[in-house]
């Protein structure tokens, strides 16, 4: 039952790995959703030739039908003839093999049919026809072509890569391509039988060597032989980051931020630079924590969008969580660091940037549940900061609420999981009735 | 007809078939190849 039972369970590990799930979660951006790229081309008043469903014919006939609304790859329908009529106006999704470009059925050999409610409106079909289309947008002929193309991902079975240890946080460990499904994998370790879904631009993955190459610990793998079939993915596979340049002003150890804290994602919390590795990457650790061996210490891009400089929530009137155990409440940066004779690392080398995402407040979505990476829930964005997004899932209790960055690939539109063959999580009420 | 602003958009003949015949209609419909 999503994380909720999940929560009540966990150990310290399980937890430790929620955690490390959820904040490293956000990633790349939405053109990475299958037809991102060529999405701009719908719109409002495209024609598509689609099933008509109001006949008595035996035979599968068509009738065009224009988009009336675009809700993510759903569209709302309405056949040409019922005018301002929306009562048999209806939801599909614009990737699935029914629809079609205008044209398709011409060069298919199958003839349009008007809907049998409005056969009578019109005598002269084809004179309305020539009206209503000419001058229309329809889709592009290769449109199925496109939709094919898109949801063919390089991520194949028995590729390696290497991905963050459930069990120690700070490392990294080998794991196999088990399944991939809409550009999600799942991932099982090298020696052992877990796993875990993450989408294949997700920054808990990287290539063969990566850990090595940037100084991150890594569980060094005891299979000696790799079985036939298993194969390095290729490093361009992966998502890319920013070069950053470390030799200037940098982050330092024991600097302090704020960060998405990765054992509660719904809160954003004190936290500290502890380790600075190679190409950009840090080490963070959460004040307060109670492991003291650093084992819940997480990696982060420093551009990444879930750190935060210091006063982040202050300035964006979202509660900051205090360090366990500090009691000088009313929560003070400028006394917490004096206290603590520490700094505050510097505002300039933050992402600042705040893409034109569009998301508004109550926008519903496709969202994973970064505590159960497997889980994909119908979710509202509730609140927006900058390029932050409060994401709700629906039926569930606030304290599930998660940040989650604009560009990560774990937001998906309505319909994906449709479109991909996932399995979407109802909201919680629904699940409860069935 | 009124050029769609986006220049991805061209014009193609589209052909229509009913019941009554077929006949071709001018559309926009965008294009990768620009």
């Amino acid at each position: 039952a999503k994380s909720k039972a999940g929560e009540s369970i966990c150990s310290s590990v399980g937890r430790a790995w929620r955690f490390k799930a959820r904040i490293l979660g956000p990633s790349l951006c939405k053109m990475y959703v299958p037809m991102g790229t060529c999405w701009g081309d719908l719109a409002e008043g495209v024609m598509v030739e689609v099933l008509n469903s109001d006949t008595n014919l035996s035979t599968k006939v068509y009738w065009v039908a224009g988009i009336v609304k675009l809700s993510g790859f759903k569209a709302l329908l309405r056949y040409e003839g019922f005018d301002n009529d929306t009562s048999r106006d209806f939801w599909c999704n614009l990737c699935v093999p029914e629809i079609h470009h205008v044209g398709w059925c011409a060069s298919s050999g199958k003839p349009l049919v008007p809907p049998k409610s409005i056969q009578l409106k019109y005598s002269n079909w084809k004179a309305f026809l020539v009206k209503r289309l000419t001058g229309a947008k329809t889709l592009p002929p290769d449109f199925a072509t496109k939709v094919h193309e898109n949801m063919q991902f390089p991520f194949k079975k028995l590729m390696r890569v290497e991905v963050v240890d459930k069990t120690h946080l700070c490392r990294t460990r080998v794991a196999l391509v088990e399944q991939v499904i809409g550009g999600r994998l799942r991932l099982v370790y090298e020696e052992g039988s877990d796993d875990f879904w993450c989408h294949m631009y997700s920054p808990l993955i990287h290539s063969i060597g990566w850990s090595r190459s940037i100084g991150h610990r890594f569980k060094r793998s005891d299979v000696s032989k790799k079985i036939d079939g298993q194969m390095d993915a290729p490093a361009q596979l992966f998502a890319k980051v920013k070069d950053v340049d470390q030799n200037g002003e940098w982050f330092r150890d024991r600097m302090k931020l704020e960060a998405i804290d990765p054992l509660n994602l719904s809160a954003i919390s004190v936290a500290t630079v502890r380790k600075v590795l190679a190409d950009g990457y840090l080490m963070i650790g959460v004040d307060g924590s109670e492991v003291t061996d650093g084992s819940d210490w997480f990696c982060y891009h420093s551009t990444s969008p879930s750190i935060f400089p210091a006063g982040f929530c202050e300035i964006n009137n979202i509660e900051l969580t205090h360090p366990r155990g500090y009691t000088k409440l009313p929560f003070k940066w400028f006394d917490y660091l004096r206290e603590t004779s520490s700094i505050a690392a510097p505002v300039k080398l933050f992402n600042k940037d705040v893409p034109n995402h569009g998301f508004r407040q109550g926008m519903k979505l496709e969202a994973v549940d970064l505590m159960e990476p497997r889980l994909v829930c119908v979710a509202t964005v509730t609140r927006i900061v900058h390029r932050l997004l409060r994401i709700h899932f629906d039926g569930w209790e606030d304290e599930y609420d998660q940040w989650v960055d604009c560009q990560s690939s774990d937001l998906y539109p309505v319909g994906w999981c449709q479109l991909t063959g996932y399995q979407l999580q109802p909201p919680a009420a629904q699940m409860a009735r069935e | 007809a009124v050029e769609p602003s986006s220049r991805k958009w061209e014009q193609k003949q589209v052909q229509i078939k009913t019941m009554e015949g077929e006949f071709s209609v001018t559309m926009w419909a965008s294009d990768d190849k620009k």
